[in-house]
């Protein structure tokens, strides 16, 4: 499903260049359920951008389910991206001013799902992640905590094959997040592709693997 | 220092009613460090506003050192908040588009302190939570972890009295998570108060005191 090799990615900041990717390599096959580790800083949301078709690469080479990434362009990435892959955004990205379920509904909007079948999976992705009762609340109406699970929601809503997640269970107390881990590994045994960022041992453990960022290299992958 | 009897608040959306806080009864002294804990929702950060004066009751009585906090106005609340009080915010709340060198700066012009003082502060500040290679970075060129600990060094910046942390390792990894927790115990004992939330049990184990809440009245407390 995913092939990444030799992977070199740097941000630019005016003459400044910051090198934060040095030469990945990691496949990963479609149905696994991996974890990435690593210090702040190490690049672990950059690789999760890049495998999300987020963020471009400078060297190297990205296949996704057999396809380059980089010979593709905007519009194909664009259909790729919201049928095919679902992602928690490490700082959420909720759309304020609107409720929680707008904010979950959308990205079914932009795949033309109808709107029944629409209102039926807002409900039913607002009831796995615990939050039927905040259904009209806008974000800055919401803790930490339940804009996190409202983020997990619209990641879900699709019904992706992929699921990549920048610290999901971040903002959640240890038993909300052991909750969110059981719902994951339920989806991925269904046959869900899940990649996951995780400070939190305990929610790595989750996962069949663990992956180790260090200084933008891989450390071990076990 | 710290002196809150039945304090009750709800917040309103439209004419619906959401009870947070039912009866809070907390007395901290100065110079304790505390951890406060409960499940997602349960009205840890409002409990936090209110503490640092960012938020007002709805009943019951708030008294910071000595003064009734709610016949003060906004004018001396705000000389409070920024001689005495630091806050490092759940999400953050950096200035976006200026660097991280200039958000740390922040408090000090409000609190008049002189142009060489200020950015040899800046500096030390910066040191302390290992980030002097991304001063010159803005929020949006920093990790999720980077933000934070920016967000810990604008805290500190004007050696207050009290500092109010809500889940200031959240977006750390285990390692950093520890060297930042090793300084806030440094702090204390040279004398802050430190109120801290967190959610995971080995940073609230730094604290000496832990609060726990659940449905917004506190459950135990030792
Ligand atoms: N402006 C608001 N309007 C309505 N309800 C609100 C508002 N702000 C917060 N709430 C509600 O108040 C409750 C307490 O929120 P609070 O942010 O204090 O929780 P918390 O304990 O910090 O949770 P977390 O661990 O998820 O950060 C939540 O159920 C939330 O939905
Ligand atoms: N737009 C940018 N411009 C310059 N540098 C950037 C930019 N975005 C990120 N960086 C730098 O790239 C490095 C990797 O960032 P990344 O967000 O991938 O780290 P991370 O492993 O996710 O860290 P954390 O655990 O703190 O979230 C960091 O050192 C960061 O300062
Ligand atoms: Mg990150
Ligand atoms: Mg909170």
């Amino acid at each position: 499903m995913i092939e990444l090799s030799n992977i070199v990615k740097a941000y630019q900041m005016g003459d400044v260049k910051v090198p934060v990717l040095n030469g990945i390599d990691l496949r990963i096959e479609s149905g696994e359920f991996v974890a990435i580790m690593g210090p702040s800083g190490s690049g672990k949301t950059t690789l999760l951008n890049i495998i999300g078709c987020l963020d471009t690469i400078d060297q190297g080479e990205y296949k996704l389910s057999g396809k380059f990434v980089d010979t593709q362009d905007d519009a194909q990435m664009a259909r790729v991206r919201s049928t095919h892959i679902g992602f928690v955004f490490q700082l959420f990205n909720l759309i304020p001013r609107i409720s929680a379920e707008r904010n979950v509904e959308l990205p079914m909007i932009y795949a033309n799902i109808p709107h029944q079948q629409r209102r039926e999976r807002v409900r039913q992705a607002l009831t796995k992640v615990g939050l039927t009762d905040r259904a009209r609340h806008v974000p800055t109406q919401l803790s930490g905590g339940q804009q996190q699970r409202v983020a997990i929601a619209r990641a879900l809503v699709n019904h992706p094959d992929l699921l990549v997640a920048d610290e999901p269970t971040g903002s959640l107390d240890s038993s909300t997040g052991r909750e969110i881990m059981q719902m994951f590994r339920q989806l991925n045994e269904e046959g869900m592709t899940i990649i996951m960022v995780t400070h939190e041992s305990d929610i790595a453990a989750y996962a069949r693997r663990t992956v180790q960022l260090l200084d933008g290299r891989i450390q071990y992958d076990h």
